[in-house]
């Protein structure tokens, strides 16, 4: 089984490693919790 | 090599008159001259083999074995990886010995403009020194072919690497081409044994009629009848395996009846008749068992450490392309841990992995079963959540925790074994509270992981698509259905979350937001495992059963949450309903055995 979250065109900046490792077709083993990323909206800027 | 009987191989220059099925066809694709041998296996059996005469020969499956190796009094346990072009194939492990044997088999195919040199490492393994390289060759395949020999095997040194010239042991393999005759039997053969259902060694009309359809060729489609009375020579209304080899070899010179490679999709050049032959062969052999050495590596370093020949083959490297091929020898899958930020190898089920190489092996299986494959799966799914409801099914948790013994950690489920009265209970066991940290839990613009599993993410559908997704009618707009989906998340960031049996199984909320709705999808129950995904011909994402939430959030807008199921795994219950606020981390639903 799977879940696929989609996430709106630009509204999340992925953590890199998780993306470099999708680049080379390469799975990520993840635990619930694991920081996904973060929001790129200006209210999350905002916040930071 | 050459054992004695090298004479010219009539049946390859003969058009017409021969008495077997397979030299009565003309062919002069085939038309090479080649000198022929006998090779003696490891198993006692032997088959016909050839030997090339000149460079314009060097086109075919070239059969190569790696014998022995003698290492000069140094005892260790050996392994020996072959180089040829962009690929590394691998020999098992053998015992503590200075004179390891292997008998390792591997096809290679041999291209008139392709590489010609294979470099032959020797890898010694133990506790200490891991796959360690202590002497290495290069051999002239073309030159090995081309030479004249008495012997059935030949001899290398092999060279220190540290030390130029310095030798360290030798090396004894053999190597032949592959009867192009025997090629094509070979290949009906294979292709009889899938489509022969009743297992009687023949195609009925039906049978038949299946084959030419799994071949996707219109054409011959429309005259079925006519091609199964023009195979049927003796009239006993079904094709034999050399009736089936004749009518393959003969439509390919004249009509081609494959225009495309079942197995991986490729298109394959009309033109180049032996190479489309070949291709088909290699293809077909992958994942069968028949070729003893593992491969798909990129260099003989990669392939010296057991996982890492999983890497390239998901890695996309392999040279017929993605997907079926490069998955089906998977009976593990690599992983990178993010934890101990290691490469990790997982195992997969061996019952998963038969009912997986059954149904997605081929294009064959997959397209022929069309409908049929539907239903098998959701019985085969419905009957195993039957069964793993039922009480004596609890028996089966110790066997299960034993064969994921390094990868379920029994401290952090919320209950002891005893507490669980059927194995689906277990499978959805709860963690204790704490177990999984959320990261920046006062931040609800970070977002976390929704679950247990092998994540991939892709910032827009289309390197989705490049990377990871092969089914060709994947869409955003398929996947969510015309309910939920809206125009903003038009190429949205993608993450696939997939959790494999011994996960915990209990999904999360990756955002904090209020949840707008539930929308269930009915589909399929196909694997989600890579093998399928990466698979031009499944479409597992956009065809497999589904629920379809969408989740309001203040820093991430709406984030649309799909959970599939998949074979076996097939039942999603959610925790939440349409109005519920969730914050990031909160237990969103679970997958439980089912339909």
């Amino acid at each position: 089984s799977t879940v696929i979250c989609v996430f709106e065109k630009d509204a999340i900046e992925i953590d890199e490693d998780l993306l470099a490792n999708s680049a080379r077709s390469l799975e990520t083993l993840v635990s619930v919790g694991m920081k996904l990323g973060v929001a790129t909206n200006k209210q999350a800027k905002v916040n930071l | 090599m050459g054992h004695g009987s090298s004479k010219e191989l009539p049946e390859t220059t003969n058009t017409e008159g021969g008495s077997t099925a397979s030299s009565r066809i003309k062919r002069p694709h085939i038309s090479r001259v080649f000198r022929r041998l006998t090779v003696s296996r490891g198993n006692g059996s032997s088959s016909s083999a050839l030997k090339l005469v000149s460079a314009e020969d060097f086109a075919g499956i070239a059969l190569l074995t790696l014998i022995s190796a003698d290492m000069q009094q140094f005892k260790d346990k050996w392994l020996a990886c072959v180089s040829f072009g962009e690929q590394t194939f691998r020999t098992h492990i053998s015992d503590q010995t200075e004179k390891p044997v292997w008998n390792s088999e591997k096809k290679l195919l041999l291209e008139k403009n392709g590489p010609r040199l294979a470099r032959i490492s020797v890898f010694e393994t133990n506790r200490i020194s891991k796959n360690n390289l202590v002497g290495y060759c290069e051999i002239d395949l073309l030159e090995l072919l081309t030479q004249e020999s008495d012997s059935d095997f030949e001899v290398f040194e092999l060279f220190d690497p540290a030390a130029t010239g310095k030798v360290v042991g030798r090396i004894s393999l053999s190597c032949s081409v592959e009867d192009p005759i025997e090629t094509e039997k070979n290949f009906a053969r294979r292709i009889l044994a899938i489509m022969d259902y009743n297992e009687d060694g023949k195609l009925s009309f039906s049978e038949f009629s299946d084959l030419i359809k799994a071949f996707g060729n219109q054409v011959a489609e429309n005259k079925k009848e006519e091609l199964f009375k023009a195979a049927d020579k003796n009239g006993d209304d079904a094709v034999s395996m050399d009736e089936l080899a004749e009518l393959l070899a003969f439509q390919q010179e004249n009509e081609p009846l494959i225009n495309c490679c079942p197995v991986c999709g490729e298109i394959l050049e009309v033109s180049d008749k032996l190479n489309t032959l070949v291709h088909l062969s290699l293809c077909f052999d992958e994942g069968t068992g028949n070729q003893v050495m593992t491969g798909g590596f990129l260099t003989d370093k990669q392939a010296s450490y057991g996982w890492m020949f999983k890497l390239s083959e998901w890695a996309h490297f392999s040279s017929y392309d993605v997907g079926l091929n490069s998955g089906s020898s998977a009976s593990h899958i690599l992983v990178f841990d993010r934890k101990t930020k290691r490469l990790v190898e997982e195992l997969i089920d061996k019952k998963i992995v038969l009912s997986m190489r059954a149904i997605y092996q081929s294009k064959i299986g997959l397209h022929l079963m069309d409908k049929g494959a539907k239903e098998i799966l959701l019985s085969i799914s419905e009957k195993q959540g039957r069964e793993m409801n039922t009480t004596e099914s609890a028996g089966d948790i110790p066997k299960f925790v034993e064969f994921f013994k390094d990868q379920i950690n029994l401290a952090e489920v919320k209950y002891p074994l005893e507490h669980f009265k059927t194995f689906n209970e277990f499978f959805i066991r709860e963690l204790k509270p704490g177990t999984r940290p959320i990261a920046s839990m006062e931040r609800d613009d970070v977002a976390i992981c929704a679950a247990d599993s092998r994540l991939m993410a892709f910032k827009s559908v289309e390197d989705g698509q490049r990377f990871w997704i092969k089914g060709r009618k994947f869409s955003v707009q398929g996947l969510l259905g015309k309910e939920t989906y809206s125009s903003a998340f038009a190429d949205g960031t993608l993450v696939i979350f997939r959790l494999a049996p011994q996960d915990y199984h209990r999904f999360h909320s990756p955002v904090s937001g209020t949840i707008e709705k539930f929308v269930k999808i009915p589909g399929c129950l196909y694997t989600v495992n890579p093998i399928a995904v990466n698979s031009k011909y499944c479409n597992v994402f956009t065809e497999n059963k589904r629920e379809v939430s969408i989740i309001s959030t203040a820093h991430f807008g709406k984030v649309a949450f799909v959970a599939i199921g998949a074979t076996m795994v097939g039942s999603i219950t959610f925790s939440k309903k349409a109005g519920d606020h969730v914050k990031k981390g909160d237990e969103y639903g679970y997958f439980s055995f089912g339909g």
